[in-house]
């Protein structure tokens, strides 16, 4: 009206231009993103997941009156089929929250280790796929692939530590308690489970190894994903002996992991939030990677107090923080963890 | 959430012990 009053034309075409370098801005950040899968999967995307995710744990971590404890957990009990009796505090008045008991610890000896076994599960829950991973790609279920080197991550998409997560401060402290008083164990433990500690690197991270993650002769990589529905015991412990060397955190989104959204989305486990502890056992590289979701967005490892997932904070898809526990020991290089070890879990938000 | 294992293993000799879809436990054996 100001500007016809004065005489001046109303520049309407700046109005279209505003939109479509709008649209051209929220494409561009999709395409960074690459979600790929049917529309539904494009409408879930567009979704806040993360924030929803940290209002979903801040919700519950609210204090419930104690005379609703106990019906509200055995409801949960019901619909998500957990099994109350293995609790190790059976007691429901207990737990002040949901996240407390969805956290929960099992009674000592209700998951035997299988002493015959090499590899043990880490978890409860359901065997989504396992199998060899052949040229780099893992499979997510039958069929849709994704490149073993975007879930791990390599030396190249790495950048140096930056934030406060990664101000080293904790690989002092762990350098500091266990520098003196555990080689005698570590040298045992090395020595007893065959683990080449010598080799201080993973393998692919050399200069010059272009394609990382690349077995020995006579070696193969074998994956297996298993999914945690949310009645089931959400700690994780260690499937092997080993010796955790490297932690990485990848930032990203936190899209549904069921079976259902695993079958439509390609890159998954590539998108979502997730950290990569990577490290050597006998035959040489070993890796376990958490992988976050919507309702379950923090991720805690029991060894390494400064990680924090699932922040208020802006990433970019496939940045990642990278930890190394070379100081945690001067001889094994990395964190010493047996078998059947309970190694840390997902919390809700 | 989800729990994915990478890992070396001899090319022979290393078999799972699962089948796709099994429900595990933890502690519960995944391959020899």
């Amino acid at each position: 009206s100001q500007a016809r009053s004065k005489g001046r034309g109303v520049r309407w075409f700046l109005v279209p231009l505003g939109i479509l370098t709008g649209v051209g801005a929220v494409s561009y950040a999709r395409d960074e993103r690459a979600v790929v899968g049917p529309w539904h999967v494009h409408v879930i995307s567009s979704l806040p997941l993360r924030a929803v995710s940290r209002l979903f744990g801040s919700f519950n971590s609210l204090t419930l009156p104690e005379s609703l404890r106990k019906p509200g957990y055995h409801l949960y009990a019901w619909i998500f089929g957990c099994n109350l009796e293995e609790m190790e505090d059976p007691d429901l008045t207990h737990y002040p929250n949901l996240g407390e008991f969805f956290y929960r610890s099992l009674k000592p000896g209700a998951r035997p280790m299988d002493d015959t076994s090499e590899l043990v599960s880490p978890a409860d829950g359901k065997v989504l796929h396992f199998g060899v991973v052949t040229h780099g790609q893992v499979e997510q279920v039958k069929g849709v692939t994704y490149e073993l080197q975007a879930l791990l991550g390599g030396s190249s998409n790495v950048p140096q530590p930056t934030g406060k997560e990664d101000n080293g401060d904790h690989d002092q402290q762990m350098a500091q308690s266990s520098h003196s008083a555990n080689i005698t164990s570590e040298e045992e433990f090395a020595r007893i489970n065959g683990i080449d500690y010598s080799l201080d690197r993973l393998i692919g991270e050399e200069e010059g190894h272009a394609s990382a993650y690349g077995p020995r002769p006579g070696n193969q990589m074998y994956f297996c994903v298993i999914y945690l529905a949310p009645g089931d015991y959400h700690r994780f412990h260690s499937p092997v002996n080993w010796i955790v060397q490297t932690r990485r955190h990848f930032s990203g989104d936190l899209f549904s992991v069921s079976p259902w959204m695993a079958g439509l989305l390609k890159d998954l486990f590539v998108l979502n939030e997730r950290v990569a502890l990577l490290g050597r056992w006998k035959h040489g590289m070993f890796s376990m990677v958490p992988v976050g979701a919507t309702n379950v967005g923090s991720i805690v490892i029991r060894f390494d107090k400064d990680l924090r997932t699932n922040i208020k904070q802006a990433y970019r898809h496939g940045q990642c923080t990278e930890v190394r526990y070379d100081q945690a020991s001067w001889l094994s290089k990395g964190v010493v963890v047996p078998k059947g070890d309970e190694m840390g879990g997902f919390k809700l938000g | 959430s989800t729990v994915v294992l990478i890992f070396e293993a001899p090319e022979q000799g290393f078999t799972f012990t699962l089948e796709p879809g099994q429900k595990v436990q933890v502690g519960q054996s995944l391959g020899h």
